[in-house]
């Protein structure tokens, strides 16, 4: 994790259903590879981090320290993709649901 | 209420034989997934919508969700009766498409013996050849958890012979969706052959199953994957576990001992014997002043000089003596 960017960006997330006590109804998949988002967001924020508009104005007013208190803007998952999850209901039925937000593709500064 | 999109499902689907008739084999390493017993049809069918989601991304029906149903196999009055207990839809899946799954072979007729008419020297008595094998129908009836009737009629399907045993599918959305406006949400399914004692069927692999393919409406909320997945709580609630924690709290986790048991040399700091710092005192007098409030009252900010001073003093006064409990201690002095 040391030599991480400083820079707001994606990092790897493995998550084992085990590890969060869900495997024992979750059919498929075991783990998946969820990823999160972490790093600065300083002024100037580079195109890399997909600023919003709302971001890049706060991170001016914040450089300029008018207005003293104002945080940085947050680094947040900005594409997300579904997950497809096999598991088994209160009556042991197999059932098959698509959740959104599952997994972060990108992030951004907001 | 919620129009499911067009789409014409297979008024009959028919399986290729080889893979459905043994479905361990399709199943492989992933039956172990599926736990004991449950490597039936219904598991194999929902594994390859799985299986085809997560290599294409197609979505199961056009919708978010597919549930499936195992049925209670009951014999009423002669007659094998599937019973199907829906109440696991949630109210938010919006009903696309509902299929009713079952395997079926062909069913011959006893032949039966022609009296011979009459007695010529070298004929003999024959065998009339069985005629058509026999027509089959699927009957539906639904009903509400507590009744004890036979439900009410839902439908009927004919269903044509079979050219050998092999899995179909009938369209029974309709079937649903009705019983489902009406609150009853449990079906029962009838094959019957119209034939006197059709001998009573055993529990099988070959149990007929429901896939009812839904678009969940509330699977977009924020955190819907807790409102499926999440189950922490292993006990059902009001039903304490014998080894609840001791004052009673429906919480499992076992509390640990804050006091320290045995007399042991503790590590109070030389020097220092002034009593903690009292509880803050609460100018309105209220009675629970007496009784260190579970929250901590928020103390007005000192200016930037005091809290230096303040940080340094409310540290020595603070921090005089430091708990360990034995495990602790045992670990410090083996250390």
């Amino acid at each position: 994790q040391w030599d991480e960017p400083r820079v707001c960006s994606r990092r790897y997330l493995k998550v084992d259903f085990a590890d969060i006590g869900w495997n024992e109804w979750i059919i498929s998949p075991k783990s998946f590879d969820a990823y999160y988002c972490a790093g600065a967001c300083e002024f100037p924020m580079p195109k890399i981090v997909h600023p919003s508009n709302h971001a890049t104005i706060q991170s001016i007013v914040r450089a300029v320290g008018i207005v003293p208190g104002i945080p940085e803007p947050c680094c947040v998952p900005d594409k997300m993709s579904p997950l497809g999850v096999l598991f088994l209901d209160e009556n042991r039925n197999v059932v098959l649901k698509v959740y959104p937000n599952m997994s972060v593709e990108t992030c951004a500064c907001r | 209420s919620h129009t499911a999109p067009a789409r014409s499902a297979p008024p009959v689907a028919s399986y290729g034989l080889a893979r459905d008739k043994d479905p361990q084999r399709f199943l492989g390493d992933r039956a172990a997934a599926l736990g004991p017993g449950a490597q039936d049809m219904v598991a194999v069918h929902m594994l390859r919508l799985y299986e085809k989601y997560r290599q294409r991304g197609a979505r199961p029906g056009g919708g978010n969700t597919v549930r499936s149903f195992r049925p209670r196999l009951e014999v009423v009055n002669q007659r094998a009766l599937y019973f199907f207990n829906l109440t696991s839809m949630q109210d938010s899946e919006m009903i696309l498409t509902a299929t009713f799954h079952f395997y079926s072979e062909p069913r011959w007729p006893r032949a039966h013996e022609v009296p011979c008419k009459q007695r010529a020297k070298n004929a003999s008595c024959r065998l009339l050849p069985p005629g058509l094998p026999a027509r089959r129908h699927l009957l539906f009836r639904s009903l509400s958890q507590n009744m004890a009737t036979q439900g009410l009629l839902r439908g009927a399907v004919a269903l044509a012979p079979p050219p050998r045993g092999l899995w179909q599918a009938r369209d029974i959305s309709p079937i649903v969706k009705a019983a489902r406006r009406d609150g009853e949400l449990l079906l029962s399914a009838e094959l019957d052959s119209g034939e006197k004692d059709p001998g009573v069927p055993r529990p099988s692999p070959h149990a007929p199953y429901i896939l009812i393919y839904a678009n969940d409406l509330a699977i977009s909320e924020p955190n819907s994957v807790a409102v499926t997945l999440q189950r922490y709580d292993p006990f059902p609630a009001g039903d304490p576990e014998p080894g609840a924690a001791p004052n009673n709290s429906t919480d499992p986790r076992v509390r640990r001992a804050t006091q320290a048991a045995g007399p042991f040399q503790d590590n109070e700091l030389p020097g220092l014997d002034e009593k903690p710092a009292q509880a803050p005192h609460d100018p309105q007098g209220h009675k629970h002043a007496l009784w260190p409030s579970p929250f901590r009252t928020l103390k007005p900010r000192p200016g930037r000089k005091d809290r230096r001073r303040k940080g340094q003093d409310t540290f020595a006064a603070s921090s005089q003596v430091l708990h360990f409990d034995e495990k602790t201690m045992q670990k410090a002095r083996r250390k």
